[in-house]
């Protein structure tokens, strides 16, 4: 489904330049569910944009679904990513002058195709917002937010999902939620890699990567307990 | 310090009308550090902006350091709250034009003073973020972003700390800098009210406040333990 060859991503020039990741090596099997922790700065969001191909790494290449990013132009990047991936943003991003549900449909309407209605209407029951679909961003509590975020991210079924800190808003029931979706997802034969800084949602992954300093400093199976 | 009275908000109109408080009593006492917790939607968030004069109630009353928020004219309440209050924000509102280091001065330069940069050095770095000053908001991770939130809340020394779930994007070793940070304020006078769903942050404070659907659900102090 994903893989990261030897990736790394400079920002800036000179004296001011910024490694936010250094050869970074990782595979992402489809029907997976892997977390990648690591502290604050450590890489985690610019490992997911590279991912999802939002950004063009300095170093190394990113396959998506057998497309290697590198050498790729806007429009096909584009078309692949819409293809192939579903992001959940650590700042959620949704559309202000969107409704929520707009928002959850955008991804099949850049596509080109009708949304699944029905789909969306089980996930928005299974994370606790329906009733909330008219309201715009800005009317709605950061948790609610997230979890239409959550939502865009699915309502396609992508092969590959990215989720950065998909729950740090969400009270631990909410969150338990969340995490039965995603390990749902993952047994559904999609790619699903979870940035978190929460013991609880790293436990249901299969893998935990930890990075440190732009760098793989771990590469565990998560234990069965 | 602090005193809420029986205070509602309501939004929308008619059939559309949302009530996110619904008749909330508090009193913050100088020198204490409160973690109001609940689910997500709860009103959490409201009840914070409503405390920092940011809106106003639909009913009821909100008494900054002893001066009634109702009927003070905008200017008024500006004035009252640069001089009382700092709010940590969910989703951080950093001014994205501005340094890292330019937003955690601009509090002290909107009150007309001079920022205490002695100060402002000292929270950087025990928040461990020095070195990153000059960048603007985008070129922070989420966790550093949060982090000169926290840093721009705090470098006024003001009476009342307003914090929306602080360490929510915080590994766990960093979110403990900032208990101790927060436990420290408190300790040296201030009132610190805290949003949280993390349990550990709770456990810092000597009292938990629980809101569930717009209301009190319980006020209990944080044991010892
Ligand atoms: N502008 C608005 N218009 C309508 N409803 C609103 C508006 N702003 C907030 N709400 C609603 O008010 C309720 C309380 O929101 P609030 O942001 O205070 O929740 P919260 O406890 O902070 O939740 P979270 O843990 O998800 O951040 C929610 O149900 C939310 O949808
Ligand atoms: N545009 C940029 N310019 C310069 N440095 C940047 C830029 N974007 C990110 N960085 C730096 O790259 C490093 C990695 O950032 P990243 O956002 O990937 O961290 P993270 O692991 O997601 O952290 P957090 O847990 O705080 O969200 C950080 O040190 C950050 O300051
Ligand atoms: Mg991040
Ligand atoms: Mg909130």
């Amino acid at each position: 489904a994903l893989a990261i060859r030897d990736v790394s991503k400079r920002y800036g020039t000179g004296d001011a330049t910024v490694t936010a990741l250094d050869g970074v090596d990782l595979e992402i099997a489809p029907g997976t569910l892997t977390a990648v922790m690591g502290p604050s700065g450590s890489g985690k969001s610019t490992l997911l944009h590279l991912a999802a191909g939002l950004d063009a790494p300095t170093a190394g290449d990113v396959v998506i679904g057998g497309t290697s990013v590198v050498g790729l132009d806007d429009d096909a990047l584009t078309a692949l990513r819409r293809e192939q991936v579903g992001v959940v943003f650590q700042s959620f991003n949704l559309v202000p002058s969107l409704t929520a549900l707009e928002n959850v449909e955008l991804p099949a309407l850049l596509a080109g195709r009708a949304p699944d209605r029905a789909r969306i209407a089980e996930l928005l029951a299974d994370l606790g917002v329906t009733g909330l679909e008219s309201r715009r961003p800005h009317e709605l509590s950061g948790g609610q937010q997230q979890r239409f975020a959550i939502a865009r991210a699915l309502a396609q079924r992508p092969a590959i999902v990215l989720a950065d800190e998909p729950t740090g808003a969400l009270d631990s029931v909410t969150s338990i939620e969340v995490q039965e979706i995603l390990v749902r997802q993952a047994a559904a034969g999609q790619a699903i890699v979870v940035v978190t800084h929460d013991p609880a949602v790293a436990a249901r992954a299969e893998r935990i990567v930890l990075l440190r300093d732009g760098r793989i400093d771990g590469d565990l199976p998560a234990t069965d307990a």
